[in-house]
């Protein structure tokens, strides 16, 4: 059988509105290791990679390994039931086609389940090739989601350029355009508000807002947010999900044609 | 002038 239980249920609830923008639907592929979910969104441009370790988890079993696939809106049907520090228990019995969900209140006096009916879903799973990135940059994570929110008014594409000194978003169209450059900081005394960047060679790519402004929904699990660049393949934006694993979301860049 | 290109183009299907 399968059980992962969590102190709160504010966590999974950040995790699902991270991914839920993307993905209609998606499988969580349990084992003793942890869960794991890998997932293109409709139109293939984009791929979310989510792990969580079982050592995250406050309780974690898993006898056979399970590949539950879930409707992402019913399971945010479910989640919107928990109140933020309610205890979740997710369960499923071996080859099972239901998952349940258990919330239970801080004082244990309101104990409510959820069974969802799970889905097949045909899975096609992507080689992620082993890359050093010739630009990694971290950020605050609210600092590149508003930078993506407010140039996403400018134009569809976002072309991030990063060299040594810093790095810039630019976005251009009928209105207008925008650039915003950041700079490395030189204070390492708050680690959270830094901006730091690993260049090996700079790098200029182009990529599509919308999409970027879906992965922001994971601003609320951690503080900072890096992105990995490589001339002319997927840009990497990695939050970490802090004690419990990280998400990953791959963006195709567009090309000049 | 810019096409969107697909991750597929990149990450080979396993």
């Amino acid at each position: 059988m399968f059980e992962a239980r969590l102190n709160t249920s504010q966590v999974l609830k950040k995790v699902l509105d991270a991914i839920k923008d993307l993905l209609n639907e998606a499988t969580f592929d349990c084992s003793d290791s942890g869960i794991q979910l890998q997932a293109m969104d409709n139109s293939h441009v984009s791929l979310v990679s989510l792990s969580l370790r079982s050592d995250g988890f406050d309780k974690y079993r898993c006898d056979r390994n399970l590949s539950m696939g879930m409707n992402l809106a019913n399971m945010a049907k479910i989640m919107k039931c928990a109140n933020n520090d309610d205890t979740l228990t997710m369960k499923a019995q071996d080859n099972a086609d239901t998952v349940t969900f258990m919330f239970e209140s801080q004082n244990q006096e309101k104990v409510s389940d959820y069974e969802m009916k799970l889905m097949n879903l045909d899975q096609e799973h992507l080689g992620i090739p082993e890359t050093d990135y010739a630009c990694v940059v971290r950020m605050p994570a609210m600092e590149f989601a508003r930078i993506c929110r407010d140039l996403s008014q400018f134009g569809e594409s976002v072309v991030i350029s990063c060299t040594k000194e810093g790095v810039k978003f630019s976005a251009s169209g009928d209105a207008g355009s925008a650039n915003i450059k950041l700079a490395q900081t030189s204070t390492v005394d708050k680690e959270d508000e830094s901006v730091v960047i690993e260049m090996q060679e700079p790098v200029t790519l182009t990529f599509a807002c919308r999409y970027l402004n879906s992965f922001t929904k994971a601003t609320p699990l951690c503080n900072q947010v890096q992105l990995s660049m490589s001339a002319d393949v997927p840009l990497v934006v990695e939050y970490r999900i802090p004690d419990l694993g990280h998400i990953r979301y791959y963006l195709a860049p567009k090309i000049e044609d | 002038k810019h096409r969107q290109t697909a991750i597929t183009n990149f990450f080979p299907n396993q």
